[in-house]
Formats: C-alpha cells, sequence, structure tokens
C-alpha cells in the first residue's frame, strides 16, 4: 500500500490539535549535575527502549559481515569516548551505565549522524 | 527531514520540523514500516536543560543522545538540523577522528555548544557556519527579529550558502528538506515543491503553528520515515512535539 512517485499532493487542514497521545512527554535535565549524573533518570526510564533501538541497529549492521562490524563497534568506539569533549564522554557514560547498555553501542548511537550521511 | 521558518505580517517567527530518520534500515513488508523509524518514536523526549533551576534552551532529544536536533533558546533564536547527503560524508571526519585529526565538531556536540553558549541569533549562525565539521549538514535558524531565519549549508569545512529571509521581498518562509536549495531535488524525493505549495496556500496571514503542522502533516512531507514534528515559537520560548505516523498510502521517504 506504501504509494510510489509520482505521488498525489493534498494540503490538509484542521490537523491541530493532533490526538493527545501523540503528545511528547517532558523532561528536565539538570546541566548543574555532574555530566554523569544528568542523564540518569530519563535513561533509567527509556531503557528499554534505547535497548531495542540500538538492537535495530546492530540487527542491520549484522546482517553485512557476519556480525564482524558488530564486533568493532564493542571494540574501537567504547575507546572513542575518551577522545570526545567535554563532557560528553562522562555524559555517555553515564547513560551506559544508567541503562546496562556496552558504552561502545551508547557511542555509535551518538555518533550515528556521522556514519550515515553518505 | 523537513524545516520551515516562516513569519507572520507583524513580524513574528515560527520554526518547526519533521524529523524523518531510518531510511534503507529495514522495510516492514507486512506493516508498511521501517524498522528504525519504528524504534525511535518511543524514545521522542521533550527536555528543558536547566541550570540554577531556570531554563537555559528546551529540545526534542532521541531519549540518550545528547547532542540537538530540534531547539529553542528562549528569546534568542530557533533551530533544527537537516541530515545532508555528501560523498564526503561523516564517515571520512569519524576516521580522521579515529586516526587523530581532532580539529573538527561533531554535529551533535557542536549543536549543544551553540544552545549553550550563543546569546543571539547572529553569534549562533556564526558558529554553525564556521566550525569545521566531521559531517555536512543543513542548518536552519529563526532569530526574534522580522528577516531573522536562515538555512545554513555546510560541506564539512565552510558554509557553501546562506539563504535568509527576505519578507520585503515576499520571502516570508524558508523551508529546507535534505538536498541543497540551490539546485532542483530528485524527482523521487520531492518534498520541497509540495511544502512550498502548502506555504503558499496556507498564506502569510494564517502564519501560526497550526496551520504550520498541517503543512508538515501534509503528504509528502509527511512520509513513512517521520517520527516526529515539532513546533516552535522563540519570544514564548515556545516548544511542543508530537509522533507522527502516516497512514496508508503513504510514500516511503
Amino acid at each position: 500500500q506504501a504509494q510510489v512517485p509520482p505521488f498525489t499532493e493534498k494540503c490538509e487542514h484542521g490537523m491541530y490539535p493532533p490526538k493527545a497521545e501523540s503528545k511528547v512527554a517532558s523532561y528536565v535535565i539538570n546541566l548543574d549535575l555532574p555530566p554523569a549524573e544528568r542523564w540518569t533518570s530519563l535513561a533509567k526510564e527509556k531503557a528499554p527502549q534505547i535497548r531495542d533501538m540500538i538492537a535495530e541497529i546492530k540487527a542491520f549492521a549484522g546482517a553485512f559481515g557476519n556480525g564482524s562490524i558488530i564486533a568493532l563497534v564493542d571494540k574501537y568506539l567504547a575507546p572513542l569516548a575518551d577522545t570526545l569533549p567535554y563532557p560528553f564522554a562522562d555524559e555517555l557514560k553515564g547513560i551506559a551505565k544508567a541503562t546496562d547498555i556496552p558504552l561502545g553501542e551508547v557511542v555509535l548511537f551518538n555518533v550515528f549522524y556521522e556514519f550515515f550521511t553518505v | 527531514c523537513t524545516s520551515i521558518v516562516a513569519e507572520d505580517p507583524s513580524g513574528k517567527l515560527f520554526h518547526a520540523r519533521n524529523l524523518d530518520f531510518g531510511l534503507f534500515l529495514g522495510w516492514d513488508i507486512k506493516n508498511n514500516t521501517w524498522a528504525l523509524s519504528e524504534k525511535l518514536r518511543p524514545i521522542v523526549v521533550n527536555l528543558d536543560w536547566q541550570r540554577g533551576g531556570k531554563t537555559v534552551f528546551k529540545s526534542v532529544n532521541f531519549a540518550g543522545y545528547v547532542g540537538l536536533l530540534t531547539a529553542v533558546k528562549p528569546q534568542t533564536f530557533t533551530y533544527s538540523m537537516n541530515e545532508r547527503f555528501s560523498a564526503d560524508g561523516g564517515y571520512i571526519g569519524l576516521i580522521e577522528w579515529i586516526l587523530g585529526q581532532r580539529d573538527g565538531s561533531w554535529m551533535g556536540f557542536l549543536t549543544r555548544e551553540v544552545l549553550e553558549n550563543a546569546t543571539s541569533f547572529t553569534e549562533a549562525e556564526t558558529m554553525l557556519a564556521n566550525r569545521t565539521m566531521l559531517a555536512p549538514a543543513y542548518f536552519i535558524l529563526g532569530g526574534t527579529k522580522s528577516g531573522e531565519g536562515a538555512i545554513i549549508t555546510r560541506s564539512r569545512e565552510r558554509a557553501l550558502d546562506i539563504k535568509r529571509l527576505d519578507p520585503a521581498n515576499g520571502r516570508w518562509f524558508l523551508l529546507q528538506t535534505n538536498y541543497d536549495n540551490w539546485e532542483n531535488p530528485p524527482f523521487i524525493d520531492d518534498r520541497r515543491t509540495p511544502g512550498d505549495n502548502c506555504m503558499a496556500n496556507m498564506t502569510t496571514a494564517n502564519t501560526d503553528l497550526p496551520h504550520i503542522f498541517d503543512v508538515l502533516s501534509s503528504k509528502p512531507v509527511l512520509n513513512k520515515l517521520t517520527t516526529y514534528t515539532a513546533l516552535m515559537q522563540v519570544d514564548e520560548g515556545h516548544i511542543e512535539s508530537y509522533i507522527q505516523e502516516c497512514p496508508d498510502p503513504c510514500i516511503p521517504w
């Protein structure tokens, strides 16, 4: 059922406000906290969903190279965190700790844009 | 992605965006969805970044991602970022970084720095236009005064072009997708023409967040990759966001 080009263009009207369940929830990030602690509360709450999302990226990457790409992520991207400017290395380590996700995979998510722009 | 900065007849500025992500990362033929886009929607969050109990800026983030893709610094500027594809892509900058050449900025981290430190539209524009980066990008900025709106087209080294609002000459909105604005978009992914048409149909007199939400909810500006729509108004420091899904029939990108 997905529509392929050329598509039918129609300008929508009266779409706002959208359904209440589509509204995104709000959180506070306290910049006065040490970087490693800023994300703890949010990361813990969203840990299952973040794990799901990273699993999807790994599944995609795993389709190439028989899992060797994932091995490279775990081996090389975790040390990359320490080369990142302050305060980002500590923030990523805090997220990894709060979610119990390997640091290399948290780094992968945070540098995914740089990977993806080809 | 599609980002829009628009100005109403009184000079009030509005900024909104669709965040599209997940192209080619697993098409679910049963549900007509992109696998990664589906996994991103549950981790969309609004963040209020505070120091000393006061808001410094607000953003829409994916939980676990510490950089910024969509944000407002109240009474100062609004910001969004669209992906720019290039053969000289971010993976080259990434390899250079790993090999020890670390003079470039990571997109997400540069934008954190801009939102935390820039104190004006002009300062934000200068920072986003001039820093060496690891990856190309489009930065879309809105300010507080009439005419303060810009699309900064970035290569890794420099700003290739800055297109600004010019309401005195009829350019009362800027709309940016994922292609350089001085070239035609590919016909298989032309969200610019329908977006421009819907903005023109909306007219400057009706410029407000609900009407811009209508434009961003119109296919193919809304498509199967769209994860959320964010709406921002700088004077009020307002940001709101909504998870988006594109009901069939809907273009995959």
